[in-house]
């Protein structure tokens, strides 16, 4: 079998998946200054499988809302106005679904595989630590 | 009541991959 080191290098799956995969990814990104765009990506996986009985996920939606969405940190400067439109519509009707931020997760997911990731494979982090 | 801070991290950390 492949080691982890190898499947990191096979998708953005793999290497977010594995434990030490994801904390190094972490740690290329908060030097790149885009670790909210992790963070938003863990979030909208957390935020899934919450859940929508508990009144705490309204809460945790809005919290995500706020902090990634509605301003201009970097996630929602790399999400399509629609998908923000349709978040922020579903927050102030309080229509909580669990695949609320499955596009807006999709979108970010797209722009790390076709970035960030790509940089990180070649980046001195990963090579050091291989 | 916990803070906005503790939910999101909470959601987070739920996510993140466990030790093999």
């Amino acid at each position: 079998p492949d080691s982890p080191l190898v499947r990191w290098t096979k998708s953005l799956h793999f290497l977010l998946g594995d434990q030490d995969g994801a904390h190094l990814f972490r740690t290329f990104l908060e030097r790149e200054n885009c670790v909210d765009t992790l963070d938003f990506w863990f979030a909208c996986n957390g935020f899934r499988q919450m859940d929508l009985k508990d009144t705490k996920t309204l809460r945790v939606a809005k919290v995500i809302f706020k902090r990634y969405i509605d301003n201009k940190s970097i996630v929602a400067k790399q999400l399509k106005p629609a998908t923000k439109t349709f978040i922020r519509d579903s927050i102030k009707k309080q229509q909580i679904d669990s695949a609320m931020f499955d596009q807006a997760q999709m979108e970010i997911q797209t722009t790390m595989e076709e970035n960030a990731y790509q940089m990180f494979l070649t980046s001195d982090i990963y090579l050091e630590y291989v | 009541i916990d803070s906005e801070d503790d939910l999101l991290q909470e959601c987070i950390s739920s996510a993140m991959p466990k030790k093999k």
